[in-house]
C-alpha cells in the first residue's frame, strides 16, 4: 500500500470561486510584490507569538485582507514550513 | 496572484489592477491579533488600528505597462512610496533599478527592526493558540537570540514579449485541446492494458487465434466506460485546476524542480478563461543520503499573461540554487526556454554572509555568491545591463537581456 510522505504538501481547492473566473480584463502583466517579515527567521519568533506564527492564522481570516486587495483564494497548498495560496486575478 | 505564509513572514504577489498595498494595514492587524506578534501603536488588540511591528518590509514591482489604469496608490511609484512611508511610519528606502526609459524595476526596503530581536520560541509549545500579545517597550526588545535563516535568497525572472507559439499554450482553447489529446491517449492505454490483463491481444483474428474473443470488454461495457469518460474528459478539459495541471506538465514547468531530484515537490496550477496562468510550487528539501530532510520547504511561483501586445510572464523562487539541486543558471535557462521572451530581467536578492567561499577578485575584493551565480550567459540572449546593489544586509544583482 502507498501512503503519502509526511513531507508531501496537501492541496485544498476552493471550487466555489474557481468555477466562474474570467480573466478578460486582467490586462496588466507586471505584478506587485510585498514581503513582510515579523521575525528574522521561523526559528526566532517573539515569545509572545503563536508557536507557528502566521501559519496559525486560519485561511478564512486572510479572506478579509484579500478582499481589500481584490483577490480571492482559489486553492491552498499546505506544507510544514509554508502554505501557498493560489489567488484569483 | 499568489500568497505564501511562513511562520515569520508573508509574501503577497498580485497581478492586474489589484490594490495590494491597501491590504497592508489589515495584514499588520491580523499578525498582531491572530499570530500574537508585538504591536506598538495601540493600547489593546481591541483597537482596529493595532498593527504588528514588522521586522522588515520589501515591496517591489516592474514598471507598469498601463499605470493610468491602476487603482489606489498604484498609479505611480511616488504614491506607493508615500503610502508605504505613512503605513510603516517612515524608515524605508526607495530605489529604481534599470534604465528609466526601458524595463526598469522598483524596490522599497526597510532596515531590520533592531527592537525585534526576540528569544527563540520554545519547540515544546503544543498548539496554535495565540499567547497574549505584548507591546514593544520604548527601549527595544531583548538581546539578539534568534538564529538567522540560512540560504535566504530570492530569484525573480520577469519576461516580456513572449514568443507567440510558446504563449499559445496558456490560452484555454489550446490547453483544452492538449488535455483532450492527453486523455484520449490515456484512455487508449488504459483499454489496451485492460485487454492485455484479460488475455486479449491486438492483431487480426488469424493472428489472435484462440485469444481473439475477449470476455468482459464487450461493446456494451465499452459504451458505459466511454460515457463516464466523456464526463470526466469534459471536466478535465474545462476546469481551471485540471487544465493548469496539464499545462504545467506540457510546458515544462513541472521539470524546473523535477521530482527525480525533489521527490516531494508539488505544483498547484490554474489556467484562467479565456487565458492566463498561475502556479505555485512547494518544494520540500530533498532527502540526504540517510533519507532525512535536511532543510526547510521552499516555494516557486509563476504568472503568465499571454496576450500579444502585452504578453508577460514572471517566475520567482527561493529554492537555493546549487547545493544538491539545480544551479541558478540551469533554472534561468529552463524558465526562459518555456516562454522564449523578447527580453527579460533577472534579479537575485541574497542575504549577505550566505557564501562560504566568496570569490576573490584580482583587486583583492570579494564577489558575493549571487554575483558568481549570474555570470553565466543565457544562450540566445544578449546581456544589456548589469547592476549590483550593495544593501545593508543583502546583495541585489539585476541583469537585463534581449533576444539576439
Amino acid at each position: 500500500t502507498f501512503s503519502p510522505s509526511s513531507a508531501t504538501p496537501h492541496l485544498t481547492i476552493n471550487h466555489e470561486v474557481a468555477a466562474d473566473l474570467d480573466s478578460s480584463n486582467a490586462f496588466e502583466g507586471p505584478e506587485k510584490l510585498l514581503e513582510v517579515w515579523f521575525a528574522p527567521s521561523a526559528s526566532s519568533l517573539p515569545a509572545a507569538a503563536t508557536p507557528h506564527g502566521l501559519k496559525c492564522v486560519p485561511s478564512d481570516t486572510w479572506v478579509a485582507m484579500l478582499d481589500m486587495v481584490n483577490c480571492k483564494i482559489l486553492s491552498v497548498l499546505e506544507s510544514d514550513d509554508v502554505d501557498a495560496y493560489l489567488l484569483s486575478e | 496572484s499568489s500568497m505564501f505564509v511562513f511562520p515569520h513572514k508573508l509574501i503577497l504577489k498580485t497581478c492586474g489592477t489589484t490594490t495590494l498595498l491597501l491590504g497592508l494595514q489589515r495584514l499588520l492587524h491580523i499578525a498582531a491579533v491572530h499570530a500574537g506578534f508585538p504591536f506598538h501603536n495601540a493600547k489593546s488588540l481591541d483597537d482596529i488600528r493595532a498593527a504588528a511591528t514588522p521586522y522588515r518590509v520589501f515591496y517591489s514591482r516592474k514598471n507598469f505597462l498601463f499605470p493610468d489604469k491602476q487603482k489606489g496608490p498604484h498609479r505611480s511609484w511616488k504614491q506607493e512610496v508615500k503610502y508605504l512611508d505613512d503605513t510603516l511610519e517612515g524608515g524605508g528606502s526607495a530605489y529604481m533599478v534599470g534604465k528609466m526609459n526601458r524595463d526598469h524595476w522598483y524596490l522599497y526596503i526597510t532596515s531590520p527592526n533592531q527592537t525585534l530581536t526576540p528569544p527563540l520560541t520554545p519547540d515544546s509549545e503544543p498548539n496554535c493558540q495565540p499567547t497574549p500579545a505584548t507591546t514593544i517597550s520604548s527601549n527595544g526588545g531583548s538581546s539578539a537570540g534568534g538564529s538567522y535563516s540560512q540560504n535566504d535568497e530570492t530569484l525573480e525572472i520577469l519576461m516580456t514579449d513572449l514568443d507567440p507559439e510558446n504563449a499559445k499554450q496558456f490560452f484555454l482553447s489550446h490547453a483544452s485541446a492538449v488535455a483532450s489529446d492527453k486523455l484520449t491517449v490515456e484512455a487508449k492505454n488504459a483499454r489496451k492494458n485492460a485487454q492485455e490483463s484479460l488475455g486479449c491481444l491486438s492483431g487480426t483474428p488469424d493472428e489472435l487465434g484462440v485469444f481473439g474473443h475477449c470476455e468482459g470488454i464487450d461493446d456494451e461495457s465499452d459504451n458505459r466506460v466511454d460515457g463516464a469518460k466523456g464526463t470526466e474528459i469534459e471536466e478535465l478539459t474545462t476546469e481551471g485546476h485540471a487544465l493548469g495541471s496539464v499545462i504545467s506538465e506540457h510546458c515544462g514547468l513541472n521539470d524546473v524542480y523535477p521530482t527525480s531530484v525533489y521527490p516531494d515537490a508539488k505544483v498547484d496550477a490554474y489556467l484562467f478563461s479565456p487565458c492566463g496562468f498561475s502556479a505555485n510550487g512547494v518544494i520540500p528539501a530533498p532527502p540526504n543520503a540517510e533519507g532525512q530532510k535536511p532543510g526547510a520547504t521552499h516555494y516557486f511561483t509563476v504568472h503568465v499573461t499571454p496576450e500579444s501586445g502585452f504578453s508577460y510572464a514572471s517566475f520567482e523562487t527561493n529554492v537555493p540554487g546549487g547545493q544538491n539541486g539545480r544551479t541558478t543558471a540551469e533554472i534561468i535557462e529552463h524558465v526562459v526556454n518555456i516562454f522564449r521572451p523578447g527580453r527579460f530581467s533577472v534579479t537575485l536578492f541574497e542575504a549577505k554572509g550566505q557564501s562560504a567561499n566568496p570569490y576573490s577578485l584580482s583587486d583583492g575584493t570579494f564577489k558575493s555568491l549571487s554575483m558568481q551565480r549570474l555570470v553565466d550567459p543565457v544562450r540566445g540572449y544578449r546581456r544589456m545591463d548589469r547592476i549590483v546593489h550593495d544593501f545593508e544586509d543583502y546583495d541585489l544583482v539585476f541583469r537585463f537581456y534581449e533576444r539576439e
